[in-house]
């Protein structure tokens, strides 16, 4: 039996939102630690890993490991159901074939229940070590997703360099060039607002910037993004869901010519 | 332009 109940229902609404043009379908693993998935997007390029930890549930009960294979957009055309305000509550039987998702209002007046079948997918799952970056850059999320959204309207493709003067977004195209330089910047009132760079020695990669505006989908579950660089590893672009997990988009450079 | 790696290039399946 599986019963796991978030009040803040509107993270999943978001979660699902961030991931439904990047991966079809995916398995759902419940263990308990948490609930969390980790897929590849059909071109092998990107992948996403999500966690929810269990603490961040106001109920969660797993009796045994579990995994469920569904199709993103059927998840999100569901969750789009859901208010902003509700308790959302995934259950599902042993051994069953369906996953409900029930929707409770705040004042507990409309309860809904969708339910919906589970496929069976035989995803890769991918071995992910800790990693020691050269680079990384927090940043208020909005202001990444503007960077990425503007030089994707130049070019394909960006290059991020890390140097001690700070991050440089670059990008060319058949009309032209541009490039965007954040620096480190923490005298802000409010933390979010702040641009952190550690660098231990300086790095730059070129990366396909389709990939970087569907990263950027998750902006809406955070004022930050975490983007960490190495150059002999794909980057990883965070996201945190509240105080209860991440979600991780993990992109493969492009080795230019 | 450019080539485009693949993420199991990185990442090895378990």
């Amino acid at each position: 039996m599986l019963e796991l109940r978030l009040v803040q229902g509107s993270l999943l609404k978001k979660v699902l939102e961030s991931v439904k043009d990047l991966v079809n379908d995916a398995n759902f693993d419940c263990s308990a630690t948490g609930f969390s998935l980790q897929a590849m997007d059909s071109s092998h390029v990107a992948l996403v890993a999500l966690l929810l930890r269990s603490e961040g549930f106001e109920h969660y009960r797993c009796d045994r490991n579990l995994s469920m294979g569904m199709n993103l957009n059927n998840m999100a055309k569901m969750l789009k159901c859901a208010g902003n305000d509700d308790i959302v509550t995934i259950k599902a039987d042993d051994g069953g074939d369906t996953v409900t998702f029930m929707f409770e209002s705040p004042t507990q007046d409309k309860i809904a229940d969708f339910e919906m079948k589970l496929m069976d997918i035989d995803s890769e799952h991918l071995g992910i070590p800790e990693a020691e970056f050269q680079a990384i850059v927090r940043m208020p999320s909005a202001e990444f997703a503007r960077i990425c959204k503007d030089l994707s309207s130049i070019g394909d493709t960006v290059v991020i360099s890390v140097t001690k003067e700070g991050v440089k977004f670059s990008t060319r195209g058949d009309i032209g060039t541009a490039n965007i330089v954040c620096r480190q910047n923490t005298t802000v009132d409010k933390p979010e607002d702040a641009t952190v760079i550690e660098m231990q020695e300086p790095v730059s990669l070129t990366f396909a910037l389709r990939y970087m505006n569907s990263f950027t989908k998750a902006t809406p579950l955070s004022n930050q993004v975490t983007i960490s660089l190495s150059s002999e590893l794909p980057v990883v672009v965070e996201y945190k869901v509240a105080e209860m997990g991440y979600i991780r988009f993990y992109l493969a450079p492009k080795l230019e010519e | 332009r450019g080539v485009q790696l693949n993420i199991t290039e990185f990442y090895r399946s378990t």
